[in-house]
C-alpha cells in the first residue's frame, strides 16, 4: 500500500509548493508510481507541472465535495510515473462550505481508499494555513514533511504547527508521523542562513533531512516552463539536491 | 482622518509583513503618527518591531472578539511615531469563531472607529489567504497595496485577489481602492525578475509603485534583531527602497 506525505507549513512562501513538484518527480524518476495532490487553491503545484487550469475537467474540489471519484480527477503520466490530482480556485470554496458538514475532515482521507493501493507514494501540496484542506491532508497522511526556510521569520510558527499535528494525531489520524523537516532556499554566504539552520536542528534534532535544498534560481525557473528543475536543469544543484532528498526519503523513511 | 491601508496578498512569503513593518516606520520616521496591526495570527510583524509575544497583554484577537476596546490592545511608540496593535496565536480561532456571527467581516472596521483619527495612517498586516481575517481588513481599509514577489508562481493568485477585493467593494466598502502594486525580491540578475516585472507593469499599468524593493539580506536579517530595516541597517539599498516607497505613498496617495 501507498505511503501518504502531506507538504505542510503554515507560514507562507517556505517551499512546500516547489519541493511537492521536485520531490514527487525525483521519486518518480526512479521508478515508483507516484501521485501528487494539490490541496492548495492557488494550484501552483498544478502550474508548475505544466497543466493549464482551464483544461482541468475535475479537480480536488470535485472530488472532496463528492461530485467524482477521486479516479476521474487524475491527470496520468504527466511526468514519468508521476500522476497529478490538479486543484483550482473552486477549492477556495471548500473551507467554507465544509465546515459545517459532517466528517468534514475526513473527507480527503476517505477520497484516496479507493485509489492508493495503485501508489507507491502519494504527495499532498498544502495551502499556507492550518485550515480544513490541510487539517484533511494531514488526515489522510502517513507522514508530515515540513519545508522550512532558512530565514528568521520561518522559525515563528513551528509551535503552533506541531500542536495541529499532535491534534490531528490524537483525534483523526493516531499514526500521522512527522517523515522529516526541509531546510530550504539555503544561502550559504549568510549568516542568517546559518543561525537559523542550528536553531532547527536544534529543535528537530535527527528529523532534519541531511539534504538541504540551496537558493537556485534554476529552481524558481523551472515552474515558468512547467517543468520540474530535475528535467529543465538536471546538473543544477537544486535539481541534485532534490534528487538526493528523494534518495533519502525513499530509503529512510519509517513506517 | 486618518488612511487605513491594507497589506494583502493570498500568496505566501511575498514580502507582506516586511512591507507591513518597513513602510510604516519609514513613515512614522517622517513624522507621521502611524499604528501598525498586526492581522496574521503568526505574529510575524508583531515580532519584527522587537515585541515580545509572551509580554503582549490584549492584542487583535480580544479586540475582534469584543472583550477590549482598540485602545486597550495598542502598544505605544514601539518606534518613533509607531504605535502596534500586536497579534498573537489566539487569532488562529478567530476566522472559525467569526464564521457564524453577526457582521462577521466589519468586526476590524468597528473597533478602529474610535481610534481612526489619532493616527495619520494605520497599516493591516494580513494572512497568506482571502479568508475572514483579510476580508475585516480589506472592509476596514481605504486602500490596499499588494506586494508581489518577483517570481513566476507569485502572478497566478492575483486574479483572485482583484475578485475578493471587487467583492468587498461591492458588498462592504464601496470606497476601498488600490493603492498601489509593489515589486519585491527583485534580483536584477535573474530573467525572471525582469519577465515578471513587465508582466505586473503590463497588468496593473500605473498602479506599479516606481520604488522596488532589491532582494536584500539586510531586509531579511532585520526582523531577528527586532527592528525596521531602516534603523538596523539604514544605508542598506533594501533600506532605502523602503524610504523612497514611504516617499512615494506619502506624496501620491489618492484620497
Ligand atoms: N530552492 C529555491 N531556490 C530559489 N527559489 C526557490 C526555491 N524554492 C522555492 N523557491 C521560490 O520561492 C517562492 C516560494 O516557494 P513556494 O511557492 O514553493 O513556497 P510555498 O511554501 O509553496 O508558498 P505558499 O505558502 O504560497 O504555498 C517561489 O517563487 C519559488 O519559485
Ligand atoms: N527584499 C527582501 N530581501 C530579502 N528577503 C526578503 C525581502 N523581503 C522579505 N524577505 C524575506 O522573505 C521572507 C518572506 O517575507 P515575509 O514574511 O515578509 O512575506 P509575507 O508575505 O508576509 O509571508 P506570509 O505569507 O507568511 O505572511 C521572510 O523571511 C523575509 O525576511
Ligand atoms: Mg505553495
Ligand atoms: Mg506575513
Amino acid at each position: 500500500v501507498g505511503k501518504a506525505v502531506a507538504l505542510a507549513n503554515q507560514k507562507g512562501g517556505v517551499g512546500k509548493s516547489t519541493t511537492a513538484v521536485n520531490l514527487s518527480s525525483a521519486v518518480a524518476s526512479f521508478g515508483k508510481k507516484v501521485l501528487l495532490i494539490d490541496v492548495d487553491p492557488q494550484g501552483n503545484a498544478t502550474s508548475g507541472l505544466g497543466i493549464e487550469k482551464e483544461d482541468v475537467k475535475y479537480s480536488l474540489y470535485d472530488v472532496i465535495s463528492g461530485r467524482v471519484k477521486a479516479e476521474d480527477a487524475i491527470i496520468k503520466n504527466v511526468y514519468k510515473n508521476l500522476d497529478v490530482m490538479p486543484s483550482n480556485i473552486d477549492l477556495a470554496g471548500a473551507e467554507i462550505e465544509l465546515v459545517n458538514t459532517v466528517s468534514r475532515e475526513t473527507r480527503l482521507k476517505r477520497a484516496l481508499e479507493s485509489l492508493i493501493s495503485n501508489y507507491d507514494y502519494i504527495f499532498m501540496d498544502c495551502p499556507p494555513s492550518l485550515g480544513l484542506l490541510t487539517i484533511n491532508a494531514l488526515t489522510a497522511a502517513h507522514g508530515v514533511i515540513i519545508p522550512i526556510q532558512c530565514e528568521y521569520y520561518a522559525l515563528e510558527g513551528l509551535g503552533q504547527l506541531l500542536k495541529t499535528i499532535d491534534l490531528v494525531r490524537e483525534y483523526l489520524n493516531p499514526g500521522l508521523e512527522i517523515f522529516g523537516v526541509l531546510l530550504t532556499m539555503y544561502d550559504s554566504r549568510t549568516k542568517l542562513a546559518q543561525q537559523v539552520t542550528a536553531e532547527v536542528r536544534n529543535y528537530f534534532k535527527e528529523k532534519v533531512f541531511k539534504a538541504i535544498i540551496p537558493r537556485s534560481v534554476r529552481v524558481s525557473e523551472a515552474p515558468s516552463y512547467g517543468k520540474p528543475v530535475i528535467y529543465y536543469a538536471p546538473q543544477s544543484n537544486g535539481a541534485q539536491a532534490y534528487i538526493s532528498l528523494a534518495r533519502e526519503f525513499v530509503k529512510g523513511r519509517r513506517g
